[in-house]
């Protein structure tokens, strides 16, 4: 099965 | 106050339509630097960047940071009442609540003027710090366009896979499964129909076909397209526009 990563695993929320 | 001028109304026009299916609201931040906005789509795996450099503009004053909170849907509702080859003006007040908008018909005295009602948006900022690309693509924006519209019909993830020599796009799905290796090349006399790459490491991604046919929506904006990958990161794909460009960052697609 895959899942779909998000930019917030990613990069910082400022 | 800021005063922006395009010399082709074209020009925004496309950069507009090649992210507003993605985004909804933007905010645009005016500085003496030019024009810059960032957002992230709602399921928050895209996120595009833009950024027009004072040189892209035929004149261009800023005095302090402004801030343009748009709806792009209202936006290219406006842009599309010009001509592409008016010249277009924003203007905005130091705080304003709409942004004025001029298209300006030079060889027939015809001027059109639109004000647009503007919003206060509230949105986090990503910040992305210089990341580390491991595969490098420059390859013609059409082929690139094509390869996806193509595999996107056999399923709902692209796997990108980059070796030495080869770009290896592929998809499988239900009623089978496709692929489109190509490989570097240059040609001399159209440069913008070389393809090359550049490889620190090899890379194998699977990205969502829905995302990436909303990022080949920016290949009305430039001939090529930089992609720059990374094992297990949010991959870049970057349209240069005459000075400054629009970035695409998608998240990858994971095995469980």
């Amino acid at each position: 099965k895959e899942n779909q990563s998000t930019l917030n695993m990613f990069f910082k929320v400022k | 106050m800021l005063e922006a001028k395009f010399t082709e109304a074209g020009l925004f026009k496309r950069i507009i339509d090649s992210f507003r299916d993605c985004v909804q609201l933007i905010n645009f931040n005016c500085s003496e630097k030019g024009i810059a906005a960032q957002a992230v789509d709602d399921s928050r795996v895209l996120l595009v960047s833009l950024s027009i450099n004072v040189e892209a503009f035929e004149e261009f004053r800023a005095d302090r940071n402004i801030v343009l909170g748009c709806d792009l849907t209202n936006l290219s509702k406006i842009l599309r009442c010009g001509n592409n080859s008016d010249n277009l003006t924003l203007i905005a007040e130091d705080s304003p609540d709409s942004i004025l908008i001029l298209f300006e018909d030079t060889k027939r005295d015809r001027v059109s003027e639109y004000s647009l009602k503007l919003m206060e948006i509230e949105t986090d900022f990503l910040e992305i710090s210089d990341m580390k690309y491991e595969s490098y693509i420059t390859m013609p924006s059409a082929d690139f366009a094509k390869t996806v519209r193509d595999l996107s019909q056999l399923s709902d993830s692209i796997n990108i896979l980059v070796t030495k020599d080869t770009i290896k796009f592929a998809a499988e799905g239900d009623i089978g499964s496709g692929s489109i290796v190509v490989k570097p090349f240059t040609d001399l006399d159209h440069p913008e129909n070389s393809i090359k790459v550049t490889i620190e490491k090899p890379v194998d991604l699977r990205f969502g076909a829905k995302y990436l046919n909303d990022i080949i929506k920016g290949a009305s904006l430039s001939d090529t397209i930089t992609i720059k990958l990374s094992e297990e990161a949010p991959a870049l794909f970057q349209f240069d526009i005459s000075s400054g460009n629009l970035q695409f960052y998608l998240a990858p697609k994971f095995d469980e």
